[in-house]
C-alpha cells in the first residue's frame, strides 16, 4: 500500500509544470524515504532529478517499494482538476496498474477523486558521480529566469562565466550580443534576494538556451536557484522545494566541434 | 559548437 498526502497540492502541480516541458512520461519511484524521479529528456541532453522526502508529506506510507510510470500529460490533466488550495492524497495498491488522486477543498466541502492508468516504462537510471564544483552560484530564481529569457533573444547558446568579480551571462547571434553581469550582493535581511558565489576557480561554459529556459519553469517552486559548474561536467540547476525536497536539472555543456 | 548527450557524463547503473 502506498499513500502520500500533501496539504499543498499546488506544490506538486508546480513540480509537474516544471518538468512537463522536458519529459512526456516518467517513473516515480516510491519508497519509505519518499518519492524520487530521474529521467533524461527525449534528446538525452538534460536530466531531471526530483527528490521529495517522506517527512515533507503530511502523511506518508509506503509498505513496499513501488515504481509508478506515468504519462505527464495525463497527470497534468488530473492536476488541472484540483483547486489551488486543495489537499491531495495519492494512493496505490501494491502491484497496482492504477494510481488514485483525491483532492479535498480547504473547507472539506468538495472531494473529488481521479484514477489514472500507470505505464510500464523502460527506465534507465544513471549514476551521478559526486563532483567538486569550481563554482557555486546562488541567486534569485526570478532573476535567473529573466536573464535566460532576455539573452535567448540573441542566440541559441548562453555562456555562463564565473570569476571572483561575479557571474556573467552572454549570448551572441545575428542581431548582436547581450551581456548581463551580476556582482555578489549579500542581503542579510532578505536572504532570497542575495547573489552569492562560492568560487574555487574561474570557469566559463556554454549551454543551450532551450534547456535553460525549460529549467526556469521551476521558478515558482523556490525564491533562489543554485547553479553548480565545473569544466567538462554538466551544469546543475537546483531548486529547493521548501520542507519537501529538491528538483535538479543537469545539462551537458556544449563543446567545440 | 556541438551538443553532447548527458549520458556521456554519467554511468549507467
Amino acid at each position: 500500500m502506498f499513500e502520500a498526502r500533501l496539504v499543498n497540492s499546488s506544490t506538486f502541480r508546480k513540480v509537474l509544470d516544471a518538468i512537463k516541458d522536458l519529459l512526456n512520461e516518467a517513473s516515480f519511484d516510491c519508497s519509505e524515504n519518499g518519492i524520487q524521479l530521474q529521467a533524461m529528456d527525449s534528446s538525452h541532453v538534460s536530466l531531471v532529478s526530483l527528490n521529495l522526502k517522506s517527512d515533507g508529506f503530511d502523511k506518508f506510507r509506503c509498505d513496499r517499494n513501488l515504481t509508478m510510470g506515468m504519462n505527464l500529460t495525463s497527470l497534468g490533466k488530473v492536476f488541472k482538476c484540483s483547486g489551488a488550495d486543495d489537499t491531495v492524497t495519492m494512493k496505490a495498491q501494491d502491484y497496482a496498474d492504477t494510481v488514485t488522486f483525491m483532492f479535498e477543498s480547504k473547507k472539506q466541502d468538495k472531494i473529488s477523486d481521479y484514477e489514472m492508468k500507470l505505464m510500464n516504462l523502460d527506465q534507465e537510471h544513471l549514476g551521478i558521480p559526486d563532483t567538486e564544483f569550481s563554482c557555486i552560484i546562488k541567486m534569485p530564481s526570478i532573476e535567473f529566469a529573466r536573464i535566460i529569457r532576455d539573452l535567448s533573444q540573441f542566440g541559441e547558446s548562453i555562456v555562463i562565466s564565473c570569476t571572483k568579480e561575479g557571474v556573467k551571462f552572454s549570448a551572441q547571434g545575428d542581431i548582436g550580443t547581450g551581456n548581463v553581469k551580476l556582482a555578489q550582493t549579500h542581503n542579510f535581511d532578505k536572504e532570497e534576494e542575495s547573489v552569492t558565489i562560492d568560487l574555487q576557480e574561474p570557469v566559463a561554459l556554454t549551454f543551450a538556451c532551450q534547456y535553460l529556459n525549460s529549467f526556469t519553469k521551476a521558478t515558482p517552486l523556490s525564491n533562489q536557484v543554485k547553479l553548480s559548474m565545473c569544466e567538462n561536467v554538466p551544469l546543475v540547476v537546483e531548486y529547493q522545494i521548501p520542507e519537501l525536497g529538491h528538483l535538479r536539472f543537469y545539462l551537458a555543456p556544449k563543446i567545440e566541434e | 559548437m556541438a551538443q553532447p548527450s548527458i549520458a556521456r557524463y554519467f554511468n549507467n547503473r
